[in-house]
């Protein structure tokens, strides 16, 4: 059996929110460690590695581990009647075909159930594990969001060039052309706010506008971002959970 | 112009 209580509706609710957009159903692979999900889109361009350990609920137990097939669509609808502060418990049996869903509103005497029916999901999994890293970044989530924002109303790539003291993002497009530049940055009064870049390798990669535009739905699961960059391969983008975290995997484009 | 590779280009299948 599986029984999973996160302190706070609104976890679940934003992980959800960061995926569903992407990938439309997926299996959520329960152990007694946690809870872990690897999803790729249907263009099979982007990969989303999930982990959320044990030690992110308020309390949990797996007995035996569960493959739980869900529809990121309808499971976003039924959290949504949670509020985001409730208790929000997730629970399954061995063989289950449904998902319980409960909330507890911590104020007023109140508890909500639901039931997802669950799918049978074919996954075919990829061994994104082994990576190198040339060059990694860490910058505000909020801060990248925007320039991934800003960069696609200009071109539909977004190429990030990283050397030792700076990375920079530029797009161009038929109406014009853009960059920022960022460098590191220390923020002893506001950590959130520091940007590091460590680089082994210089990079220059281009990736599509549309996949960062997925990516930046998790905004708001982390205060940052880290985004792990080497040459001529596809860069992953993390924004870390109390304990564990979302992983997105992007190809990126090559010239022809 | 640039072609937008696809992540079985760089991992395999588990």
């Amino acid at each position: 059996m599986l029984e999973g209580k996160f302190e706070e509706a609104s976890l679940l609710k934003k992980i959800v929110e960061a995926m569903k957009d992407c990938v439309s159903s997926c299996n959520f692979n329960c152990t007694e460690n946690g809870i872990s999900v690897q999803a790729v889109d249907n263009s099979r361009v982007l990969l989303i590695s999930l982990l959320i350990e044990k030690d992110t609920f308020e309390e949990y137990r797996c007995d035996r581990n569960i493959t739980l097939g869900i529809g990121l669509g309808s499971f976003s609808k039924i959290i949504g009647n949670g509020a985001n502060s409730d208790y929000l418990t997730i629970q399954a049996e061995d063989d289950a075909d449904t998902l319980g869903i409960i909330f507890e509103d911590k104020v007023k005497d109140k508890i909500s159930e639901y039931n997802l029916k669950l799918l049978d999901i074919d996954a075919d999994l990829l061994e994104v594990d082994a990576m190198e890293t040339d060059a990694t970044i860490t910058l505000p989530s909020a801060d990248f969001a925007k320039i991934c924002k800003d960069m696609k109303t200009l071109s539909e790539s977004l190429q990030i060039t990283v050397t030792k003291d700076s990375a920079k993002f530029q797009s161009a497009g038929e109406i014009g052309s853009g960059s920022v530049v960022i460098k590191p940055k220390t923020d002893i009064d506001h950590p959130e706010e520091s940007i590091t870049i460590s680089l082994d390798k210089p990079i220059d990669l281009s990736f599509g506008s549309k996949y960062l535009s997925d990516i930046i739905k998790a905004t708001s699961l982390s205060q940052k971002v880290t985004i792990k960059l080497t040459e001529d391969s596809p860069g992953v983008f993390e924004y870390k959970l109390p304990s564990g975290y979302l992983r997105f995997y992007l190809a990126p484009k090559f010239d022809e | 112009f640039k072609k937008q590779k696809t992540l079985s280009d760089f991992f395999p299948a588990k």
